[in-house]
């Protein structure tokens, strides 16, 4: 039997280690967890490789602690912007999308384009219009808001500065 | 940002990413990750890539496919590609991040020059391996 592998990240933009508390450290842990188990049992089931990492990243865009998806952060003007990709190893396809708002889980959306158009890379309102030709779903503005990520944009707005991910002491102004 | 990487029973790479950008940014700005061979990039003769970190040093040092090149072209192993992308390429140019990867025999390497990653992985029937920061 071959073997069978597969890895995750939620970020490399952690919240500082002196401001983890064991309940995040929890709660990231266990949303990992949860995204590589739902990855690992396709592929345990002879599913493709494709398959696992498309399901493994839609769990972690429905969790709202990691930034994609429904815990996309804020833009300057207040909305979520979002970009995914997928490629396939073995026939080298890819599929990408960026700047779409709305959208629930861009990484379908970056497999669809793989699969059902002729391109790479889709962006924006072009991208959202394949997405509604495609019939996935949308969802509204409050279901990407997330009290944690505004503060964060708050802050941003206050000092003028652009942040990474969870990152608080590192910004690029 | 949020990534996947994973090889199949039948010896078969992918490589996802996904992400909500940065904080209060402006302009359309598109990092990485949707970038094919920047943030992503799969090849079943080489490996499956997938970034995160600050996107525009991901972009010039071309990361995700950079590993690939590094195995394919001067036979370096996939730990030995992405310690040298990440820990010693872009810490020169200043950028800050990591990648996770996979090789068709299953090797998999999370690699970071940052504090810490969001990182996962499980090979096998082997115990899941879960941290956040470097330990």
């Amino acid at each position: 039997m071959k073997n069978i592998a597969l890895a995750i990240h939620g970020g490399a933009g952690t919240i500082l280690r002196t401001a983890m508390t064991p309940e995040k450290e929890r709660q990231y842990l266990t949303a990992l967890e949860q995204a590589i188990e739902v990855g690992h049992q396709i592929l345990r089931s002879g599913g493709t490789a494709v398959e696992a990492v498309i399901k493994a990243v839609q769990r972690l865009e429905d969790n709202p602690v990691f930034n994609a998806g429904k815990g996309s952060v804020f833009t300057h003007d207040g909305h979520h912007e979002m970009d995914a990709a997928l490629m396939c190893g073995r026939t080298l396809e890819a599929g990408a999308v960026a700047g779409v708002k709305n959208v629930r889980n861009p990484i379908i959306l970056a497999n669809e384009i793989r699969v059902h158009s002729e391109h790479v890379l889709l962006t924006g309102s072009g991208a959202e219009e394949f997405a509604r030709e495609r019939n996935l779903p949308f969802e509204p503005d409050t279901f990407f808001y997330d009290e944690y990520r505004y503060q964060q944009w708050v802050q941003a707005q206050a000092t003028n500065t652009v942040s990474l991910d969870h990152t608080e002491d590192r910004k690029f102004g | 940002t949020v990534g996947a990487v994973a090889v199949d029973l039948e010896g078969n790479l992918a490589a996802a990413t996904s992400t909500g950008g940065m904080t209060n940014k402006k302009y359309n700005r598109i990092g990485d990750s949707p970038i094919i061979g920047a943030g992503t990039y799969a090849n079943n003769e080489t490996c499956a890539v997938s970034c995160t970190g600050h996107g525009e040093y991901f972009m010039r040092a071309v990361v995700a496919y950079d590993v690939s090149c590094l195995m394919e072209y001067k036979g370096y192993s996939l730990q030995q590609a992405c310690d040298y992308v990440v820990n010693d390429k872009l810490v020169k140019l200043g950028g800050e991040g990591g990648l996770i990867a996979v090789d068709a025999q299953a090797n998999i390497v999370l690699s970071f020059n940052s504090e810490g990653m969001y990182r996962a992985a499980r090979r096998n029937q082997e115990p899941t391996y879960l941290r956040i920061y470097n330990d």
